[in-house]
């Protein structure tokens, strides 16, 4: 028996939007400690890795890991139903065929209950090393938004350069060429508008616009985002949800030819 | 021209 209920059900929504379009069907592996999910997109371009520790939730029992198939477009529209302020309850049986899905508002009383079927997905894992990455940029999340969205205009594909001047996102195509510059800032006194940039040795890497947009969409689960870089290496963009869990994305780099 | 690399080629699968 798998039970699990979250008071705060918003978090689960907008982890939901944070990947839904990014990865369509995924496996949600359930064990005694954590909501997780490992997915790649179907260009295995990008991979998704998202964490919910049972520390998140008021009240979680997994008497036996499970893993729930699920296509995350359909639970989108269930989560539609959701109110802002709803619990969250997801429940299945240890024999999961059915997913239950139940939202609960204290103030009006009302509960609303879904079932899911439940899909069997035979996902490819993969194993993804622990890396000391040579550069690491905690920044805000909704300035890295913005960045990405401005290049965009420029052209498909961002160089995200770190040095000792700090932190360039450039992007060339037919109209021309574009340039962001970020410095470290710790100086503002809102810790979420600071920009920290720990840099072991200059890394310069090439990345699609499309996949950094789609990450985008994890901006509302955390005001901080966090990337790190190694020369050569699949960049990881990582959203903290507080100290309850992660979405991380990791991104295969554009290599000159 | 920068041609996209697929992650296959730096994870292994398990």
């Amino acid at each position: 028996m798998f039970e699990a209920r979250l008071a705060n059900g918003n978090i689960f929504k907008m982890i939901v939007e944070s990947i839904r379009e990014l990865v369509v069907d995924v496996n949600i592996d359930c064990s005694t400690e954590e909501l997780s999910i490992q997915c790649m997109d179907s260009a295995h371009v990008a991979l998704v890795s998202m964490s919910l520790s049972q520390s998140a939730f008021d009240h979680f029992r997994c008497d036996r890991s499970l893993s729930l198939g699920l296509n995350l477009p359909n639970v989108s529209k269930i989560f539609k139903m959701m109110g802002r302020d709803d619990t969250m309850v997801l429940k299945a049986e240890d024999s999961a065929d059915k997913l239950m899905l139940m939202f609960e508002n204290d103030k009006s009383g009302t509960i609303a209950d879904f079932e899911l079927k439940l899909m069997a997905i035979e996902a490819e894992q993969l194993g993804v090393p622990d890396t000391a990455y040579k550069c690491s940029i905690s920044m805000p999340s909704s300035e890295f938004q913005r960045i990405v969205r401005d290049l965009q205009v420029m052209g498909d594909t961002c160089k995200i350069s770190c040095t000792k001047e700090g932190l360039k996102f450039s992007a060339t195509g037919q109209i021309g060429t574009g340039n962001i510059l970020m410095r470290q800032n710790v100086a503002s006194e809102k810790e979420e508008d600071h920009v920290t940039i720990d840099m072991e040795e200059p890394v310069e890497l090439n990345f699609a616009l499309r996949y950094l947009n789609f990450f985008t969409k994890a901006t509302p689960l955390s005001p901080t985002v966090i990337l790190k870089m190694s020369p050569g290496l699949p960049i990881v963009i990582e959203y903290p949800i507080e100290q309850l869990g992660h979405v991380k994305y990791y991104l295969a780099p554009k290599m000159e030819e | 021209k920068s041609k996209q690399t697929t992650l296959g080629g730096f994870f292994a699968a398990k």
